[in-house]
């Protein structure tokens, strides 16, 4: 048998293993049958929002054995050990840990769309049971180990080599993918989104000056990379490097060209208050990129320490690597002024868990004074 | 805190219609 990557026993997974959890309760979703990962992402967090009672509110929550292995997952009653839930484990279609949350998806069967609706598209009601543990990364990491080797199996069956597939799903075509990405997090908590309103004189610019957030982002918009001294974003006191600017005086400005977003600003010069939508975030952004083995492609290209290619569906673009940003640290290593071949040593020495600090290339060229800033 | 997805490799090989009731 193939060993699998994972924190269980191959031979323990396939009789099953057992870990306690917290059961705080399910909920439905309608989903497409094979949602992208975004959609994944914000299912788990509704199916969480949902089941998880508010901060301060009591959360009900029953003692559960949650048992693993490559046939089904089962959750049991802790004290009495009956069946509460039993999956086969082809009907898990993922699983998400968010903290100490775990979120089961298990697919229950077709719907249809209503008849009203022009084509009728298939859609897969989705059973989500969340549960609440300090192991939730653990457990996740065991069920990601059954998918894997029940996988192989099933491939083996086939007649197919399970480490081909490997090879293939390790460049990021399909597979097994872990997503890891703080920013879908951080952007769809509303906390961070802010509405500013800004005074200044009528033909005043607001003293910005702009970069791309990068191709690979999450959220496709322009990022504040400066402010003018003294001048009227500055003044406001409500706006930082690094933050999102998303709107102007209501007018979206996602997934616009830098030219469109920095137009968009120039506009406003005649006006005495111009309201931005923001998303506050820090100049600094890091991604965790997971790599078992250093065999296995981190799926990005660097030149003199600016990221210059994204292989699409690597684990670098899962991990939240973006194509413009110059690197500051890897695993806690300044590499800001680390010659280029250093910087490919660091990285190609690099696996299990590699962090990567990183900011728009043209934000550190402004902060750093190589370039001089155009304000708007 | 981070939010992880692990994908079922299996699903994409699902007949659809298939699924617990």
């Amino acid at each position: 048998l193939q060993e699998v990557p994972g924190p269980c026993d191959h031979e323990d997974l396939l009789d099953g293993v057992i870990f306690g959890a917290k059961y705080l309760g399910s909920t439905q979703l309608v989903s497409e049958r094979n949602p992208p990962p975004s959609t994944r992402m914000a299912q788990a967090r509704e199916a969480m929002d949902r089941v998880k009672a508010p901060d301060g509110e009591t959360q009900p929550m029953t003692e559960v054995d949650l048992f693993v292995s490559t046939k089904r997952v089962k959750v049991l009653t802790a004290d009495s050990q009956e069946a509460m839930m039993d999956h086969a484990l082809q009907t898990i279609s993922y699983i998400a840990d968010i903290g100490s949350v775990l979120v089961l998806m298990a697919r229950r069967r077709l719907a249809r769309r209503p008849a009203s609706q022009a084509h009728s598209h298939r859609l897969y009601k989705i059973l989500c049971h969340v549960f609440h543990s300090e192991d939730a990364q653990l457990i996740a990491q065991a069920i990601g180990q059954a998918f894997t080797v029940a996988y192989s199996q099933f491939l083996r069956e086939s007649g197919v080599d399970p480490n081909q597939v490997g090879a293939q799903q390790s460049q990021g075509a399909a597979g097994p993918g872990h997503l890891h990405n703080g920013d879908l997090d951080h952007f769809s908590n509303s906390e961070n989104c802010r509405e500013v309103c800004i005074e200044k004189r009528r033909g005043e610019g607001l003293g910005v000056a702009l970069v791309e957030s990068g191709w690979g982002s999450l959220l496709p918009t322009a990022v504040i990379a400066n402010l003018l001294h003294g001048g009227p974003a500055e003044r406001s006191g409500a706006l930082s490097i690094g933050d999102r600017l998303t709107a102007i005086n209501g007018t979206s400005l996602v997934g616009l060209s830098l030219a469109a977003c920095q137009a968009a600003v120039r506009e406003v010069k005649s006006q005495t208050l111009v309201t931005l939508s923001i998303i506050h975030c820090p100049p600094v952004t890091t991604a965790i990129i997971r790599r078992p083995h250093t065999r296995e492609q981190l799926g990005f290209c660097v030149e003199d320490g600016i990221i210059c290619s994204l292989l699409r569906g690597g684990i670098a673009e899962r991990g939240g690597v973006r194509v413009g940003h110059r690197i500051i640290e890897i695993n806690g290593h300044s590499v800001v002024a680390t010659p280029h071949a250093r910087i490919i040593e660091l990285l190609t020495e690099a696996h299990t868990e590699v962090h990567i600090k990183m900011m728009p290339a043209a934000t550190y060229r402004l902060l750093t004074g190589q370039e001089q800033p155009v304000y708007l | 805190s981070a939010l992880t997805i692990t994908v079922n490799p299996m699903e994409k090989h699902e007949e659809p219609g298939r699924g617990e009731e």
